[in-house]
């Protein structure tokens, strides 16, 4: 089973077309294995990426570089997914 | 607990075994007004049942909702589950669904894509595609949403076996998703199709495969404006209202595209919770509250429906 231990989900609120772009220039980036929960489409909306540990700090250089400002929404997906799986075994149980 | 009172917990997450085993509970305390149907199997080979709600005749008008065609937006399935247990219990008592139900059906496929939600429970809970096997790549799954024969291989939609939006070889492709197909085309009485997804509080009706819109532009979105009303009123969940592609982004091969253009005007497409704070891993304690809410607005576009023969 996959695990995602470190894994963070990083919300970016995009406020220029430019930070847009600059995102979707990071959405092409296959080596880095980010999963983009939200897609940087407008800025009426968010842009969410799941960012695996070992790409971290790529990618906040990237942003940071670009200043595009990014707040950390899932600090360990994996403590997440274990809550739920947790909890799911107790309600079978 | 569970298994002895025979009591389900709506509010939480289940097994692929577990939701269709409760189908087959719901089918027994309901026998007068839901059946169960097998519309195919999938890849790997599993059942693909639709709950048929309907108090009778042949070929009635219908409305078809489908949840969880992207495997990991786990809130969609339990959305859907809730809502065919409320369709059944409330036939009968609530006037305006007893109503609906006397002179429409409507079809409920709760696991559009069973492999996919199978495998984020063995193996990948991020997994949001099929899971065939693409040849002559080592990545496996097409986008079941972007697989539809409309616009399909447009803009929108990745031709890269090892990307989430990938479209797969042709339209249609996808045995899930040609399952679906079947039963709408030789049906041929849907007056509304509706695809339960999640998440971002989206409300939205065709096109995405392109920008320009509809025919019927100013009556889904006052439709989906109205519903989204009724959603927001009982917890204060915001959705925003538009098309597919003005909303969110250009996506070729999407189903509400296909049954818009196969003459089902009242296509639409949910987006659920959340604003982000959990995204695909919403608590399961936000399952009733979210189903409860996202009702209201299904009541809503089922009613107008009903109130708007075509």
């Amino acid at each position: 089973e996959r695990v995602f231990t470190g894994d963070k989900v990083i919300r970016v609120n995009v406020q220029t077309e430019q930070q847009i772009e600059l995102l979707q220039a990071l959405e092409t980036q296959q080596e880095w294995e980010l999963d983009f929960w939200l897609h940087p489409v407008s800025t009426e909306l968010p842009v969410d990426i799941r960012v695996p540990r070992s790409s971290l700090s790529y990618v906040t250089e990237y942003l940071n570089a670009n200043n595009i400002p990014y707040s950390v929404v899932i600090d360990n997906l994996q403590e997440l997914l274990d809550e739920e799986k947790a909890e799911m075994l107790e309600n079978q149980m | 607990k569970e298994r002895s009172t025979r009591s389900f917990n709506f509010g939480a997450y289940h097994r692929l075994e577990t939701i269709y085993s409760w189908m087959d509970t719901l089918v027994a305390q309901y026998p007068k007004l839901v059946t169960k149907q097998l519309i195919g199997r999938s890849y790997e080979n599993r059942p693909m049942y639709v709950l048929k709600f309907s108090t009778g005749g042949n070929k009635r008008p219908a409305i078809w909702i489908d949840t969880g065609i992207h495997s990991r937006e786990w809130v969609s399935q339990a959305t859907g589950v809730w809502t065919a247990n409320k369709i059944a219990t409330d036939y009968g008592t609530d006037a305006s669904l007893t109503s609906l139900l006397n002179t429409m059906d409507i079809y409920m496929l709760l696991l559009a894509n069973p492999d996919g939600y199978a495998y984020t429970h063995s193996n990948d809970r991020m997994w949001r595609k099929t899971r065939s096997v693409n040849s002559g790549s080592r990545c496996r799954g097409v986008d079941p949403n972007r697989n539809w024969d409309a616009g399909f291989g447009g803009p929108g939609a990745s031709r890269n076996p090892c990307s989430d939006s990938y479209h797969g070889p042709s339209a249609h492709s996808e045995i899930e998703v040609k399952n679906v197909v079947n039963l709408i085309k030789s049906h041929g009485n849907f007056k509304s199709f509706i695809s339960v997804h999640a998440y971002s509080q989206l409300l939205m009706y065709p096109y995405g495969y392109s920008c320009n819109s509809v025919p019927d532009q100013p009556e889904l979105d006052s439709v989906g404006r109205a519903a989204v009303q009724k959603l927001t009123s009982l917890h204060g969940t915001r959705y925003k209202v538009g098309s597919i592609c003005k909303i969110i982004y250009q996506a070729s091969g999407g189903s509400i595209d296909w049954s818009y253009n196969m003459g089902i005007k009242y296509s639409f497409a949910f987006e659920l919770r959340d604003t982000g704070r959990y995204g695909f891993i919403l608590p399961a304690n936000q399952i009733i509250p979210t189903a409860s809410e996202t009702w209201l607005a299904l009541k809503h576009i089922m009613e107008y429906v009903r109130d708007h023969p075509y």
